[in-house]
Order: structure tokens, then C-alpha cells, then sequence
């Protein structure tokens, strides 16, 4: 009878205290990692470029080129770059809207 | 291939405008 919390209290010998194992896993990496610019063109950006220019066919590089050696990017996210690489001169589209080739090669 | 070069020019002429901005 006597109250519940006197019980808990006054035992001996019980480790009521939780062990916490924190695990401070560092990558290394920070957000602003994706910000950096290399002339003016982000990582993505410059992988893609690279990519474009990589490719020495006449009608240039398809989309689906493109999606297949860039699986970790969304198609939209591509074709943002793409349209952006166009807008600023980098690329232009050669037979139609889905293949593209670099203004610097050739 | 008439298109390919309209385009390539038009794209170099971005290019060029971009870079003197």
C-alpha cells in the first residue's frame, strides 16, 4: 500500500537512466556544396553541358541520351537545364526539340 | 541541316550577346 513512487524511488541498484549512443555521422557535406558556380554554370549545369559536348554525332544528343546517362536528374530538371543552356547560347537544338549540340564543338 | 545552322548562328549570336553583358 504504500504510493508508487516511493517504490521507484528508493530502488537500489536499478539504472533507470537511458543510454544514448549518439552517433555523429560527419559526411562533410553542406547544402551550399550545389551552389558553387564554375563559369558561371552550376554542377548540374556543367555536367550536362559536358555531356552535350561529349557527343560528336551530326544531329547532335537526344533526350533520351541525356536522361539515360543522367538517371539521378528528372527529366524536367534536364530539360530546365537544357532550356537554360539554350536561352544563354551554350547549346542550340539541331533536327528537332529533343536533340542538341554545343555551339563550341566543330 | 538548314535548320542546324540557323540555329547554331542564332545560339552563337546568344552566346556573344551574353558574354558582352
Amino acid at each position: 500500500s504504500k504510493p508508487q513512487s516511493m517504490m521507484m524511488g528508493g530502488g537500489a541498484g536499478t539504472n533507470m537512466m537511458p543510454t544514448a549512443h549518439a552517433s555523429m555521422s560527419s559526411t562533410g557535406s553542406y547544402s551550399g556544396a550545389s551552389m558553387m558556380l564554375v563559369n558561371g554554370l552550376s554542377a548540374n549545369q556543367n555536367q550536362v553541358l559536358s555531356l552535350i559536348k561529349s557527343c560528336h554525332e551530326p544531329q547532335g544528343i537526344s533526350m533520351q541520351d541525356l536522361k539515360q546517362k543522367l538517371s539521378s536528374m528528372s527529366v524536367t530538371v534536364i530539360r530546365q537545364i537544357v532550356d537554360f543552356l539554350s536561352n544563354e547560347g551554350h547549346i542550340f537544338s539541331t533536327i528537332d526539340e529533343d536533340h542538341f549540340r554545343s555551339t563550341d564543338n566543330e | 541541316l538548314q535548320r542546324i545552322s540557323r540555329n547554331r548562328a542564332a545560339a552563337l549570336e546568344r552566346l556573344a550577346g551574353n558574354q558582352a553583358l
